[in-house]
């Protein structure tokens, strides 16, 4: 899975 | 950022838009499912709790803002200004047993046992079947008028576009998400019939007629 991922997707 | 999610975004808008200028312009929420667009006004609103908090970029803010202003402006025209046109005898699907699925999902399978994380889980498993009490609605009342298939088409296109964004990234920034991928894929695969039944008829001017 993806790490610290910033959420950029909407 | 990429084509095929810019796209896909572009898709989600323009479905939105389609929705509230139908309803809008017709006065009328006729063959609308409210149940389906209450449970996306809940997914934008779980997903984007960080609006505030976490600044992405212009354009993540701006559409977020306009996802939920037009998902609740949706609610509204349903539910209030034009609650007279809403086809609350058609609209039966039970949203519990969506919820209770989807509550117990995100508490068991999520990144991180934080309320934020929950939270974003919980938003893109419900979005994955907030269509549902709309594709069973259109299936009750055996049709669909035009625009409202349009609606649905980009609606469904939007998470497909997503699909292929995931695919870019995966190989490019080596980049997933199995939750996104998982329910995205769901999602999309719960538009199969209905964009079979667009393409062959649809699209050449026939009425869409769901097997009731």
């Amino acid at each position: 899975p993806a790490e610290e991922d910033p959420k950029d997707e909407l | 950022m990429n084509i095929f999610r810019l796209l896909g975004d572009v898709s989600h808008l323009l479905a939105i838009i389609i929705l509230l200028l139908k309803i809008w312009k017709t006065r009328s929420c006729a063959g609308i499912s409210g149940k389906s667009q209450l449970l996306f006004a809940l997914t934008y609103t779980t997903r984007y709790l960080d609006l505030v908090t976490n600044f992405v970029s212009v354009y993540n803010t701006f559409m977020k803002v306009v996802f939920l202003a037009a998902s609740y402006a949706t609610i509204w025209l349903i539910y209030m200004k034009f609650r007279a046109t809403y086809d609350q005898n058609h609209d039966t699907f039970r949203i519990e047993f969506l919820l209770l699925p989807v509550t117990i999902l995100s508490l068991v399978a999520n990144h991180e046992f934080t309320l934020i994380e929950i939270l974003w889980t919980w938003s893109i498993y419900l979005e994955a079947v907030a269509i549902l009490p709309q594709l069973f609605m259109v299936s009750k009342t055996g049709e669909a008028e035009s625009i409202t298939s349009h609606y649905l088409f980009a609606l469904g296109s939007y998470r497909g576009l997503y699909i292929l964004n995931w695919i870019y990234r995966y190989y490019m920034e080596s980049y997933y998400d199995l939750i996104a991928i998982f329910a995205g894929i769901l999602q999309t695969v719960l538009y199969c019939d209905f964009f079979y039944l667009y393409i062959t008829k649809v699209l050449r001017g026939q009425r869409l007629q769901l097997p009731a």
